[in-house]
């Protein structure tokens, strides 16, 4: 299972719809502070089903949408798709791509599909469960988090270790 | 079921104990149960000792030893239990040139089994990388993104709009 | 005292207004108090809004606006509530290039009025410095530490240890 | 009121008496990671009163003593002395110069003097009330609490600022 790219539209400060291509080995994602790069990672973690506001960084469901700026008015709905080669049938799925989606309006919960078919939020968990992806993985490092194992509680470090099991 | 929590754990505490010992020769990091018999009561503890060093309670290492330490375990679980992609936030924060340089080392070598996305600030880290994407704000409060194959003679260029 | 806390507060909450838009011109920056009559159980809310930005809770900001944010009510402590010297613990290990600059023109100009201990991994806050120590491990778990009067010829070999 | 000096001995990775100078401006402290510059950090907050086992980064009052290395045994003793000019009298008592030390024995508890007589912790306290020194001081910044007042709960806020007025 390969990542290929992710799409974001309107998903905080993605106000125009921006794509980035993965290959292999190391991608490195740059820029001044506030530019966008962390939200490019909540943008991961929500599209593959995170829910926790606080991993999200975001207080209310609604608050992933665009704001708008000094310019520009809010937009109505956040979309984020994410795609891979799924040539090994590692996903357990009879698809050579997969392509993840997760939309969310502003009045409403966030819609989700697996390549342009509505799926419910427990597909996409069952989907992903025994890739080591989904919420609360650890293949997602959050920022100032690198060290959260090592100053939790050992119970907290139990349930850390056991949403990576 | 917990005789597959312990197993697991077991593999991944002995290959955190050996990643460590690699990066650091003369160092020694320990993770156990406390309760290997009560799934629902068990914590983990944790005991690192750099090289040299007296072993001491986690909460005395300093910023870029607990981050060391922490990477070690991402090593170890990417050896037992790897994951397709990593997405790395600012993992090399703490980190002096030193640590940087065997982090950096670490992830080239992880990196020919698993794709991984790397933030940062720092030049050494993004020397390792394949593929570059900046992300700037053209206009303030929209992210905009460039894409940039990571050259020699581009290094220059690349770096100079962080 | 009930109206003592209210008095100091305003005063500060005044000066980080004016500290962060002088960092920062376009951006703004308030605190208030959620109970100003109830001491006892009043919190204190804060709301940053960077430039060309629309106002979001404090949560979505970045880390490095957030150190920025935060650096700047510092400085209106430093103004409104002096103390005679200042312990900053790497206070710049999230800034960019730019933020590192920002912060640097402002730890100089309080300097002159008050005293500053700066821990740094970061070179250009270490450009900044009257006088440096060096603080080693040529023996495991022994700090030693070596002074350096910081000159441009020095400058070369004082940043090679780091 | 300014700082002249810091001595520790005994303190954490001080095993060796080590003192530092200070004058006017910024002085800048730096090394590899582990090396003892949030110990030194640590040095300045203990010996001015700080009793949070958390704000010290150590779980009980003997782990601020050396606990030895491969080579060399534990010490028994820690040692931090801090020596401030006094020439305009911030600090409300009679000397031009005032040294606080603060010493602690592992079997025991800690002892307080300024200038070489000993005293009570609440003497240390009393004496720097006022001038924005002493436990919980806005002052000191510690690793990765640069953004503790943005990150914490309102209230929480309320306690960190009245700490500090
Ligand atoms: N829904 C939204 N609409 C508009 N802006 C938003 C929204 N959610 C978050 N933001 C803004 O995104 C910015 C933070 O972006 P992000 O955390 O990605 O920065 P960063 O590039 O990681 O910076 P740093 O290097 O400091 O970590 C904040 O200014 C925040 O207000
Ligand atoms: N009582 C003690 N005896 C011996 N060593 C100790 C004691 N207390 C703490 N240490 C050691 O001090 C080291 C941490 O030092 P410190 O936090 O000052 O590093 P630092 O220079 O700030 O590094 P960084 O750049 O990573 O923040 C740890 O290895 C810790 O085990
Ligand atoms: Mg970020
Ligand atoms: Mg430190």
């Amino acid at each position: 299972m390969k990542l290929k790219k992710i799409k974001a539209f309107g998903f905080k400060t993605f106000a125009e719809p921006t794509t980035l291509e993965f290959g292999e080995g190391i991608t490195a994602v740059v820029g001044p502070n506030g530019s966008g790069k962390s939200n490019l990672v909540d943008a991961f973690r929500w599209v593959l089903g995170e829910t926790s506001s606080r991993s999200l960084r975001s207080g209310k469901l609604e608050d992933v949408i665009f704001a708008g700026n000094e310019k520009r008015k809010p937009l109505g709905l956040a979309e984020v798709s994410v795609t891979f080669d799924n040539a090994d049938r590692r996903l357990p799925i009879d698809f050579t791509e997969v392509e993840i989606t997760r939309r969310a309006y502003r009045a409403g919960e966030s819609e989700y599909f697996i390549n342009r078919s509505q799926v419910r939020l427990r597909d996409i968990i069952e989907l992903l469960m025994g890739t080591g992806l989904g919420p609360g993985s650890y293949s997602i490092v959050s920022q100032g988090q690198i060290d959260a194992f090592l100053t939790s509680k050992p119970t907290e470090r139990r349930s850390l270790f056991e949403e990576t099991s | 079921t917990q005789a597959q929590f312990n197993e697991t754990f077991e593999r991944v505490a002995a290959e955190f104990a050996k990643s460590y010992a690699q990066l650091f020769p003369g160092g020694v990091a320990e993770m156990w149960q406390t309760n290997p018999e009560n799934l629902a009561e068990t914590g983990i503890e944790i005991a690192v000792q750099p090289p040299g060093k007296k072993r001491m309670p986690p909460m005395t290492l300093s910023g870029g030893e607990r981050a060391m330490a922490c990477a070690s375990l991402i090593f170890a679980l990417v050896r037992t239990k790897p994951s397709p992609f990593y997405l790395l936030d600012e993992i090399d924060a703490a980190l002096d040139d030193s640590n940087v340089e065997i982090l950096s080392n670490t992830l080239r070598e992880l990196s020919t089994q698993s794709q991984m996305l790397v933030v940062t600030h720092n030049k050494k880290t993004m020397e390792l990388a394949e593929r570059m994407y900046g992300v700037t704000m053209a206009e303030p409060g929209v992210s905009s993104v460039i894409s940039a194959e990571l050259t020699k003679a581009d290094e220059q260029r690349e770096l100079s709009f962080v």
